[in-house]
């Protein structure tokens, strides 16, 4: 069915690249499907994956710019999901995007030929609402925002939603959001709780009932290259992304 | 003297605006006359310094783009120190920076008519090595990079640093790393404890003696508009980066 999803949120460090891993892994652990998409130059989520994006013969940046077929950039990885790495070459598409035209369709055109192959396709978005993200929104039917209960990250939704709605207003009518995911949330904290509420009292249903918690084993599992399903199952964080996808997949299944 | 330094990492939330506003506050708790310059889209450097992002009469992006002079935007901030204000306008000057002769002199020029009027400018850096802050790294004569003691973090420093070495061989051979700071650092994680003697190991002194403990006072801090020492000045973390400032003077004022 080939549901794209964004992991998306401007706010750096809020846990996009932990999310899509960890979500990555735990949709295949229930038997989908799953393709993950780097779009980050920073590479994190390849290396988190087991894949060295030193070694990568073809990057979703060669994707991006025609030099080679998405089927050839599939990397079939340890933990059961294909994905398509990124590295810093991607750098210069922030910048060789902006030329040309349909530059806001380049990922949705190269994802047309793979995505019914695959249940789940997660893109995991750079800290920046520029011509990346834009591609990965109009690419996609929803997105997930992950959200660090803290300050600034509250503060800076308001740009994201802005965003979004510019997306859905003329590129991508079907744009959805599928959830606000409350991310390494330590409950002992007072303005944890505080933007949570805010949270739940703005977004109501669109906020997850899943709550991410801070735990350490989700820190340390990309430094082995694996998931924290792989890395630790019972950990709490393990857990909670299994969790999150069962939540996910009743929203996507019940349509 | 004009000391500019910019705190740059681009590694999502790694305390980069948390240290620009601690620091800038601290600096003027010792008398020293500072300017800040947030040069993030977010604008949270703004926002933390108690000036609304959405009523700035001028920005960084109108200096940039040379439509206002710098004396017109600056600011000066309840805590002391001068701020020159970013909004999202700033996301256009990502582009617009890309043409045009100069292109990674502006900040520099525009800084050239002010910076002696203070002891310290401090440059805090989006989460991303764009044109945004190559700028910031041409302008400046040090950098402060907040780390994060955990894997992404310390997996990005080799991109941070290439591209400091690139700016050092050509655009500003007079940059110099002053120094990398350990942020939001627990003591209980060994995770932590493993990535902070690596980076003591590799960078030696170039590491800061002093640590900035993970302490709740610092995330609530901006939700007040405030810096940790007018918010609350006996937390570890108002502690902490008052100890910074004093690491950093007796170092700058060394020389
Ligand atoms: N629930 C959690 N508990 C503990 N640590 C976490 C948790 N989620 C993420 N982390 C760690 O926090 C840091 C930031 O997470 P991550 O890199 O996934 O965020 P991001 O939004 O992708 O960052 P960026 O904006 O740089 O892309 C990483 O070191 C990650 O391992
Ligand atoms: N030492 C600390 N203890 C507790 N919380 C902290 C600490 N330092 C920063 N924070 C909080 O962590 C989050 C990330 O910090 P901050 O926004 O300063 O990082 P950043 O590197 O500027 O992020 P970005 O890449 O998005 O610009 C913020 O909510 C901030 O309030
Ligand atoms: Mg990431
Ligand atoms: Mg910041």
């Amino acid at each position: 069915m080939g549901q794209v999803i964004s992991v998306t949120n401007q706010k750096g460090g809020v846990g996009k690249t932990t999310t899509s891993v960890n979500l990555a892994a735990s949709l295949v652990a229930t038997k989908r499907k799953v393709l993950m998409i780097d779009l980050d130059p920073q590479g994190n989520a390849t290396m988190g994956s087991g894949v060295n994006k030193h070694e990568l013969e073809a990057s979703i940046y060669d994707v991006l710019m025609d030099r080679m077929p998405v089927a050839e950039a599939l990397i079939h990885t340890e933990p059961g999901y294909d994905l398509i790495g990124a590295n810093a070459d991607l750098t210069a598409a922030e910048v060789e995007l902006l030329d040309g035209d349909q530059k806001e369709q380049r990922l949705k055109s190269a994802l047309a030929g793979v995505r019914s192959q695959y249940d789940y396709v997660l893109i995991d978005c750079p800290p920046s609402l520029n011509m990346l993200t834009v591609n990965a929104l109009v690419a996609s039917d929803s997105v997930i925002i992950p959200m660090q209960c803290e300050y600034y990250a509250l503060e800076g939704l308001s740009a994201l939603l802005n965003t979004i709605e510019k997306i859905q207003s003329v590129l991508n009518p079907n744009l959805e959001i599928d959830g606000l995911l409350r991310t390494m949330y330590d409950p002992r904290i007072a303005l944890a709780n505080q933007v949570s509420s805010q949270l739940t009292e703005h977004f109501g249903d669109k906020v997850y009932r899943t709550i991410i918690p801070r735990n350490v084993r989700l820190a340390e599992a990309p430094s082995h290259g694996l998931p924290v399903l792989e890395y630790d199952r019972r950990s709490r964080g393990a857990v909670s992304y299994l969790a999150l996808a069962g939540e996910l997949i009743r929203r996507a299944e019940q349509k």
